[in-house]
């Protein structure tokens, strides 16, 4: 009955040689990727669950900021959810489905690092999520400041170009065309078995035409070019 | 002019030919403790794709040899024991064959190969700020057939400078890191070499890696593969078979899957519809040290590389983010 026991389970039978090196038949492929996804979806409420506690540890409604949390915390608990973002598919309803218009919601992303031992190099991650427009968007660290996020005189705020990729595997994707668009955004330190959360804001609305495409040689102010 | 470096801010710096886009060299200073920088290490990297064309017993049986092995999921055979990798040209892809993108955290070189303009090996070079490796995202497929050829496809990575003297090593089972010699086998003593490629391959869960006393450079592997070290001052990694004889131990049928990329179940695509064959996605690590660091490197990295974060998102009304508290509700609350 264990909500990880599944996975478990799915994580036994796919040690079989065809499954690691792919060399069954197609249909046996996706029946192991149909038991580990199975074992994946069992497994997800529970660790939200743990997130979610560690997010906003049950406190007593002793302030005004605590009545803001909870609202935002109902609201988390009800959208936040788990977002593969495989190399061969982009799917992340939660982030497409964010309503960014007129600055009407944002998109919170919670990276949860599962390594336990401390590695020598604080931990930091590229996180690459999908937007459902294109335009500049503010990516802000708020994880234990939710509470004071209001405070938050911007300094670790972060303004990202959302860029237009192509969508993985054209299966999957819910994107009428092929592309997508994109905020990159790098998370981090991640401290052993921790998790960060950034808010995600659009800053500014871009024409599709205007925004950064691929095509553009600027290169990031962050790099320097070196002869 | 011709070339365009940039850093990821520590201490490595990869450098490309601007016209080709191809990567020609890696710089690296490992950040030790107290900020300081260990000496440099200035490596010539170039990436290659390529295959081998798989032994097919149907015409590639020597007359009189029913031994005919074919190349399949029990087996890796070249179709001439020391075939030469078939290596891949860049091709077009739209108006070019190179594309170097900008990112909000670094930079994308991407690059396409294949033949006659048909590209079905996609590249991302990827620096990024903070990322102590070089990453290199491939898509590879669907793997043409129309001349009648399986493939083998592999990635090589070409470093003239380190003089490996047929050593490399791969993990095993990302625990210990054992020593591969080119042509040697620890055990027994091996006089006939029957199979000069397929007979060094090693099985690579996490990493493969070549060093010499000045250098060393190491590929880490997002998932399990085949690899070696085939000739001095290069490394190659298998990232996808596609054969078209069964190896008859196994399932009886060859590693020829056409239902690629799409399902064939409604509603993403209709069951008649077969595809052109399967398509691949990876990603390899690169990270460059100095003499004799390989195991470290490999291990700075490679626990990540298998626990990679996990990302959770939602969405909530912005107006949430603010408190706009009054005291009245506070009072209420309290009430």
């Amino acid at each position: 009955s264990h909500p990880f026991y599944e996975l478990e389970d799915a994580l036994g039978v796919v040690q079989h040689h065809d499954s690691i090196t792919g060399t069954g038949k197609e249909h046996v492929a996706r029946d192991y990727s149909r038991r580990v996804q199975a074992g994946i979806d069992k497994a997800t409420p529970h660790v939200l669950s743990i997130i979610l506690n560690q997010m906003f540890p049950n406190r007593t409604l002793k302030s005004a900021i605590d009545l803001q949390n909870s609202g935002l915390q109902e609201r988390l608990e009800e959208t936040l959810q788990y977002c593969p973002l495989l190399l061969n598919e982009s799917i992340c309803e939660a982030a497409t489905n964010t309503v960014f218009e007129g600055g009407k919601e944002n998109m919170y992303v919670v990276v949860y690092n599962p390594l336990y031992q401390q590695s020598l190099q604080p931990r930091t991650w590229v996180v690459r999520v999908p937007v459902s427009m294109p335009g500049i968007y503010s990516v802000e660290r708020v994880d234990d400041d939710i509470i004071l996020s209001r405070d938050q005189t911007g300094n670790n705020k972060q303004l990202v170009h959302a860029r237009v990729v192509n969508a993985r595997n054209d299966n999957y994707t819910t994107h009428e065309n092929n592309t997508i668009w994109q905020v990159e955004f790098l998370a981090g330190p991640l401290l052993p078995l921790g998790a960060v959360t950034y808010r995600v804001a659009l800053q500014q609305p871009l024409g599709e035409t205007e925004s950064l495409n691929e095509d553009d040689e600027i290169l990031p102010n962050n790099f320097i070019e070196i002869s | 002019e011709s070339t365009l470096s940039v850093s990821n801010g520590l201490g490595m710096i990869a450098s490309f030919d601007r016209s080709t886009g191809e990567m020609d060299r890696v710089l690296s200073q490992t950040k030790i403790f107290g900020g300081a920088y260990s000496d440099e290490v200035d490596l010539r990297l170039e990436l290659q794709w390529g295959y081998y064309t798989p032994f097919n017993s149907e015409h590639d049986t020597i007359p009189g040899d029913d031994y005919g092995q074919s190349s399949g999921a029990y087996v890796f055979r070249p179709s001439m024991p020391n075939q030469p990798l078939n290596v891949l040209p860049t091709c077009k892809s739209g108006k070019d064959s190179t594309r170097f993108v900008p990112t909000p955290l670094g930079l994308e070189v991407h690059t396409f190969y294949g033949h006659d303009d048909e590209c079905w090996v996609h590249q991302i070079v990827r620096v990024t700020q903070d990322q102590p490796w070089i990453e290199v995202e491939y898509t590879v497929g669907p793997v043409p057939i129309k001349d009648g050829r399986g493939k083998e496809v592999v990635s090589r990575f070409l470093t003239p400078d380190i003089a490996n003297n047929g050593v490399f090593f791969t993990d095993s089972n990302a625990r210990a890191f054992l020593k591969r010699q080119r042509d040697y086998r620890p055990s027994w003593n091996l006089t006939t070499v029957h199979e000069p490629i397929a007979g060094n391959y090693y099985p690579v869960t996490a990493a493969i890696f070549l060093q010499d006393e000045n250098t060393s450079f190491a590929v880490l592997t997002d998932r399990a593969r085949g690899g070696s070290s085939i000739v001095d001052g290069t490394l190659e990694v298998k990232v996808q078979r596609r054969t078209l004889v069964d190896d008859r131990h196994g399932v009886g049928e060859p590693l020829n899957e056409t239902v690629g990329g799409m399902t064939p179940y409604p509603p993403f695509g209709d069951a008649t519809r077969m595809g052109r064959g399967v398509i691949v996605s990876g990603v390899h690590r690169l990270m460059v040290g100095g003499g004799n660091t390989g195991a470290q490197l490999a291990r700075s990295a490679m626990d990540g590389i298998f626990a990679q974060p996990l990302i959770f998102v939602g969405s909530a009304p912005s107006d949430l983010n603010h408190t706009n508290v009054t005291d009245t509700t506070l009072e209420d609350e309290e009430a």
